[in-house]
């Protein structure tokens, strides 16, 4: 993997989002990396949609709580999702709405990536930011630099909260990975939260998956 | 029913308040204790102590009490397991022209709490806690901060009540936040974010995902790594 990679200088990562007073975190970390493939593989940056999952992907649970793994199935299913403008967010579930005629993109598939931070930086500057689910540790009071708990107050068993990857690197010796969090850009360091890179800290590692757009 | 006092150090007041000085903070500190209960769970007062305190306009209330938890068997409703029946607490209200104003709220089961204070490393740390009481501006200097994390995050409370409590919760957060920064090997810094009002449960509850933890979820192929492909 190169030393550093940052998706957001590259076109591939839309605004930081909010997801106010709702655990729908997961519908937030998938639409982040169906947009990064969707603009790799279709070479445009669309914003899109997590109202469309919380009130349509049947499997997850809206505003309490989902998995990316199910969402991708879902999105797959409705076929396809529809922009944030076209189906806006929220922050609580309503009645179905989706359009299949609206909707503006599409997946093939979704994949589980490797648990080997190494292997999942390499994936990440080959193929585009990453969701992954943490620990969420010490988010309700990070303001800003890199984030390293202590492995029992930061367990990898106790994933609450999901992510995206956007790029890695160093910061004065200290590796990162910099991650795109849905609580606003008032929070963080404009959004972002930047968590050590290479002792699975907080379970990054654990649940790291991807959109296939063909 | 006021417990006898123990011996002062010359310089602070003795536990001698009467029940009739006692009433308002102590009914005050209970409300707060109880805020957000529904009825048939809350606690009941049991034996009480306390000393006041001059400052500026108003009087500083220190109060030692018991609690007595109510019997309950429904973990949702009472968030203490039905053992820790008995709760020793130590108050601090501010009571400003009649206006009252919980500072600190410390809780613990009976037999626990007198631990927690013997941990010199955690008090160590801590300083602010030490000072007992508080010093003269601490309540000032929260206060002010307070106020500048409310015109920041626009936040409006729906009562008086309410802003009491969420000042006390922010103050707890404060702590919890320096504890957090002591215990982390990286360079972040933890402090007070937009969601510095919320309780531990609540920031859970709302902005969390508890289903990750719950279910494994639909079964996903295994990308091929980078060098494979």
């Amino acid at each position: 993997a190169p030393p550093e990679w940052d998706w957001r200088k590259k076109g591939a990562v839309t605004e930081v989002k909010d997801q106010g007073m709702c655990g729908s975190c997961w519908a937030f970390s998938v639409t982040g990396n169906v947009e990064g493939q969707w603009f790799l593989n279709r070479g445009t940056l669309l914003s899109l949609s997590e109202q469309e999952l919380l009130d349509c992907d049947k499997m997850d649970k809206a505003c309490f709580g989902g998995l990316p793994s199910n969402a991708y199935t879902a999105i797959k299913d409705l076929g396809g999702l529809e922009t944030e403008d076209d189906y806006s967010y929220q922050g609580h579930v309503q009645a179905c709405s989706f359009s299949a005629q609206r909707a503006k993109v599409y997946i093939n598939d979704s994949l589980e990536l490797s648990k080997n931070e190494n292997k999942m930086a390499a994936w990440l500057a080959q193929k585009g930011p990453i969701s992954v689910a943490i620990n969420a540790f010490g988010m309700q009071f990070y303001r800003h630099g890199i984030a390293h708990p202590l492995r029992p107050l930061c367990s990898p068993w106790l994933i609450d909260h999901a992510v995206l990857l956007v790029g890695y690197g160093n910061r004065s010796n200290t590796p990162y990975w910099a991650i795109k969090n849905s609580w606003g850009s008032n929070w963080g360091e404009e959004g972002y939260y930047y968590l050590y890179r290479g002792s699975g800290a907080c379970g990054v590692n654990t649940m790291a998956s991807s959109a296939v757009v063909n | 029913v006021p417990v006898p006092a123990e011996p002062w150090t010359d310089d602070e007041q003795a536990w001698d308040l009467s029940s009739s000085e006692l009433l308002a903070p102590a009914r005050f500190a209970l409300d707060m204790y109880n805020y957000g209960r529904a009825a048939g769970t809350r606690a009941v007062l049991g034996a009480i102590r306390g000393r006041v305190r001059r400052v500026g306009r108003g009087s500083l209330f220190s109060l030692e009490a018991t609690v007595e938890e109510p019997l309950c068997n429904d973990p949702l409703v009472c968030p203490l397991p039905m053992s820790n029946k008995t709760m020793l607490c130590s108050f601090q209200v501010l009571d400003e022209l009649g206006k009252h104003m919980l500072l600190r709220r410390d809780c613990g089961p009976v037999n626990t709490k007198v631990t927690e204070y013997g941990n010199e490393t955690f008090s160590s740390f801590l300083p602010l806690l030490n000072k007992d009481p508080l010093p003269q501006d601490f309540s000032a200097e929260m206060a002010t901060v307070f106020k500048h994390f409310m015109t920041t995050y626009n936040r409006t409370y729906k009562s008086r009540e309410e802003a009491q409590w969420r000042f006390t919760v922010f103050t707890r957060n404060l702590i919890r936040a320096q504890k957090i920064q002591a215990l982390d090997q990286g360079t972040a810094e933890y402090g007070i974010t937009k969601f510095s009002d919320l309780t531990e449960e609540e920031f859970y509850t709302i902005y969390l995902n508890p289903v990750l933890q719950k279910e494994p979820g639909r079964k996903m192929s295994l990308a091929k790594s980078i060098n494979d492909l």
